[in-house]
């Protein structure tokens, strides 16, 4: 489909941004959805030291399999030594048994051999994500053949930001980043910045804990 | 699905991370529905690298109780501010989602106001704010009021009024337009009030929009975020695994 911004929404989309020093974001076509021949559908966050993260997820009882196996990788390294974030778009791996856990894991595993992986024997540093249709296998070889080549696009510019903002939509009609600045009480003369994506367009009604 | 992927090069203790994102996530992405369908896969990530922070800064860090409960008086000035700038942040991603509903034209704002507890006005805005009745009339620019009262009177909890205590006829309800002008009162402690077609009409052709239900004359609130319901939601979704 053709995926140019509606005139109504463009007003949403940022021109430009100032982003969290030290993250880099970078985006591939994986073609996850065999219609989706040209549009980028793996995207990467990736902080170039280790970081802290956290996550909410979903209570559905139904959990896919980067839900299970992110909250794993979060319990097991407790929120510490985290590298970043690998997401595909067009399938949601979910209700896929053994083989979308399997799946998952190799996600999280090959965009950890980007970086090499941790020597702390605690498991990967990478939070997997995955969106589109429920109950469908990923096509996981293209998936781990696009990851390195979204490795290789990092930047930390907004057009790097903005191209994996646009790889995580499924039917959303514009890809949603903000970024901002602020300091703190403490010490008001250093600027900090905070950025974020998000998609949605359907099945939304998030009750994440 | 939502997902989401917030960065920050503020130094923040791993810990305090989740409790940070819950609490922001609570007013933000729980806040929201386009379908009231809740995914496998929702997921909001919070990454904190420190990378900004200058040299010998202390982390930022919540106290906890033995429990795990958060200490709430010991809570530092750089925590508390920056979790406004992450519940304000959050909230503006998530509105985002909902003006990107599938099919939505309108972004429609909830309130609920009640005497007896915020998780009654909450039940009773997610009620109005995930009816299919509600958001098509919002779709078809009918002042169609009865239709949310109806979502508040069914509401989960609602019903049981020995909990939440709803009288009907202290209820009201208004659309407050997004120009800040005069806002259009539907009905006024259970009476029906006579509606300005014109006017309501006027008010449901912009963008934004408040629904503003009190269900009686005092002070807990809650807020959703919601969209209209159209014909093109259906189109997406008709085919939308083939």
């Amino acid at each position: 489909a053709d995926r140019s911004i509606p005139a109504a929404k463009q007003k949403y989309v940022p021109s430009s941004g100032t982003y969290p020093k030290g993250f880099l974001a970078g985006s591939a076509h994986a073609g996850v959805k065999a219609s989706n021949t040209k549009y980028d559908d793996i995207a990467m966050i990736v902080s170039e030291q280790p970081c802290a993260a956290g996550a909410v997820f979903t209570q559905n009882v139904f959990k896919a399999a980067p839900v299970q196996t992110s909250k794993m990788t979060l319990r097991d390294r407790k929120g510490e030594s985290m590298r970043g974030v690998v997401v595909n778009s067009g399938c949601a791996n979910a209700v896929t048994g053994l083989v979308g856990m399997e799946h998952a894991d190799a996600m999280a595993q090959a965009t950890d051999d980007c970086f090499g992986r941790a020597s702390d024997g605690r498991g990967p540093q990478t939070l997997v994500m995955s969106t589109g249709v429920i109950g469908q296998r990923l096509p996981i070889d293209r998936i781990t053949e696009a990851i390195p080549r979204a490795h290789k696009d990092l930047g930390s510019s907004h057009e790097n930001w903005m191209k994996a903002a646009r790889a995580i939509c499924t039917t959303d009609t514009f890809p949603k980043l903000i970024s901002r600045t602020f300091t703190l009480p403490s010490h008001p003369e250093t600027q900090y910045s905070i950025a974020g994506m998000t998609k949605g367009a359907g099945m939304i009604a998030p009750n994440m804990a | 699905t939502l997902l989401g992927i917030i960065c920050t090069d503020v130094k923040i203790q791993a810990s305090s991370i989740r409790a940070l994102l819950t609490y922001g996530n609570q007013n933000s992405f729980n806040s929201i529905t386009i379908d009231g369908d809740t995914s496998t896969n929702d997921t909001v990530a919070l990454l904190a690298n420190g990378a900004a922070a200058p040299e010998g800064a202390p982390e930022l860090s919540l106290p906890f109780d033995a429990k795990g409960a958060v200490i709430k008086g010991n809570v530092s000035e750089d925590v508390k501010a920056f979790e406004h700038i992450l519940v304000r942040f959050m909230t503006d991603l998530a509105k985002l989602v909902v003006r990107d509903g599938e099919g939505a034209t309108k972004f429609v704002t909830v309130r609920v106001i009640s005497d007896t507890s915020r998780v009654a006005a909450k039940r009773a805005a997610v009620s109005i704010a995930k009816s299919p009745l509600v958001k098509t009339a919002l779709y078809g620019k009918d002042a169609n009021w009865g239709r949310i009262l109806c979502a508040v009177g069914y509401a989960p909890g609602i019903m049981s009024t020995d909990i939440f205590r709803l009288h009907p006829q202290r209820t009201s309800v208004s659309f407050v337009p997004s120009d800040g002008s005069e806002p259009l009162r539907l009905v006024v402690r259970g009476e029906p009030e006579q509606v300005d077609e014109v006017r309501a009409k006027e008010i449901l052709e912009m963008e934004d929009l408040e629904i503003v239900v009190n269900l009686a004359d005092d002070l807990g609130s809650n807020q959703v975020y919601t969209c209209d319901f159209s014909h093109e939601y259906v189109t997406i979704n008709g085919d939308y695994r083939t």
